[in-house]
């Protein structure tokens, strides 16, 4: 643990009780891709069923166990409880082109061709794209509330900590995860236009418009 | 297949 990841993973769980408290907060899931919160879902399910066979530590298993909880929770309020505002028509990204070549991807490119090690795999693959319903419906929209885009911030935040926490640890342990590290590179790259936009246009600024 | 490091992250 170094702090990086330390404030790679708080900047994490940030961005998901941000967006569990905007919701429940203001009651209405409106400018939020239900996709790509069921695609995180998909996302911590297939990562952490480590939590079934491993044991890390207590901090390990305490934020998997939240990450998770958080996720499902999200999609629930999306899909059941505010469903009335779910603006379902500008969440119109085809999440097949996602899930397809990235579950083709995984089965290609593993560091272990085992069920558990694929599923870790897929994983890592879809979280770097699972972003792009959301970024896509922004677009598409041509504006996100300010929240939205804190929920944003946070959740690129903490993949580009994560970089230098792989920079790290390969100094000082050793250590590296080509494909952790890959997708990673390409989950943060996503986000720089968004970051960019978030320093320039979103700070003080409401509502955000691209 | 490329080596299989320790999964410690989240």
């Amino acid at each position: 643990m170094n702090v990086f990841r330390l404030t790679g993973d708080l900047s994490h769980l940030a961005a998901i009780i941000i967006l569990l408290l905007k919701i429940w907060k203001s009651r209405s899931c409106a400018g939020i891709s239900g996709k790509s919160q069921i695609l995180f879902a998909i996302v911590f399910t297939t990562r952490y069923l480590d939590l079934l066979t491993s044991f890390i530590s207590l901090y390990n298993t305490c934020m998997k166990v939240i990450y998770i909880g958080c996720a499902y929770a999200t999609v629930y309020l999306i899909y059941a409880k505010f469903r009335a505002t779910y603006d379902g028509n500008h969440d119109s990204f085809r999440v097949e082109f996602l899930v397809v070549p990235v579950g083709g991807l995984s089965v290609l490119i593993n560091h272990d061709f085992s069920p558990l090690e694929i599923l870790w795999t897929f994983s890592i693959y879809l979280e770097s794209v699972a972003i792009l319903p959301q970024l896509f419906m922004i677009s598409k929209t041509g504006e996100a509330e300010t929240i939205t885009t804190h929920y944003l911030f946070c959740l690129g935040l903490y993949r580009a900590l994560y970089l230098f926490n792989w920079i790290w640890r390969f100094y000082f342990e050793g250590f590296f995860d080509m494909i952790a590290i890959v997708a990673g590179v390409v989950q943060t790259v996503l986000y720089c236009d968004f970051f960019y936009l978030y320093v320039t246009k979103g700070w003080f600024s409401r509502p955000y418009r691209l | 297949c490329l080596r299989t490091p320790v999964k410690d992250e989240l």
